[in-house]
């Protein structure tokens, strides 16, 4: 299976293609979850919406069991669009423990979330823009991506 | 070339890989 820390640097490439309104330069930057929050409100604005997004807390720093509420929110919702919208329900191996992010910004843990929004963007409405958006980046890291869509593809990965 | 070879095949896999993302059904990753 992909290394999950391995995940984090190329995801990270990724998700600075959005226009973020907050700084989202590196691991500790995600942390908080108000970047992925913003990302996955341009993901699908009617899912993750203006009224979702306002029940993520702005400036949790460094307070990490508010980064951690925020990291249960959005771990929660992304799980329910899976199910909901996309119509496949995530496996729990690809659950991410999101105390280890919140406290310790781990890489691993923040890889897996990633990979999950990451999930989200290309089986989602607007997924021919995202999808082309990733074919813009540099080859290393459209590389990462795909390895990335195929283990989230494979149903039974064995543990 | 072979390094010239094998980055032109590289990156046929990737076109290959996302243009058939594209062409899934919406909601249907897998």
């Amino acid at each position: 299976s992909v290394d999950k820390a391995e995940l984090c640097g190329p995801l990270l490439t990724w998700l600075q293609t959005f226009q973020l309104p907050c700084p989202c330069a590196s691991a500790l930057d995600l942390s908080s979850g108000l970047a992925i929050a913003h990302v996955l409100n341009q993901i699908d604005p009617s899912w993750f919406n203006e009224s979702w997004l306002q029940g993520i807390t702005e400036d949790p720093d460094p307070n990490w069991r508010l980064k951690v509420r925020n990291l249960k929110t959005i771990l929660q919702s992304v799980v329910d669009y899976s199910q909901a919208v996309l119509g496949h329900p995530v496996s729990e191996l690809h659950l991410p423990d999101v105390n280890l992010i919140g406290e310790f910004s781990d890489p691993a843990e923040l890889g897996k979330l990633l990979q999950l929004v990451l999930g989200c963007a290309i089986s989602c409405e607007r997924k021919q823009e995202h999808i082309q958006r990733i074919m813009t980046l540099e080859e290393s890291v459209q590389h990462v991506v795909m390895e990335a869509i195929q283990e989230l593809m494979t149903k039974d990965t064995p543990p | 070339d072979p390094n010239m070879k094998a980055g032109a095949t590289s990156e046929g896999v990737l076109a290959n890989f996302f243009n058939s993302l594209l062409s899934k059904k919406t909601g249907s990753p897998g």
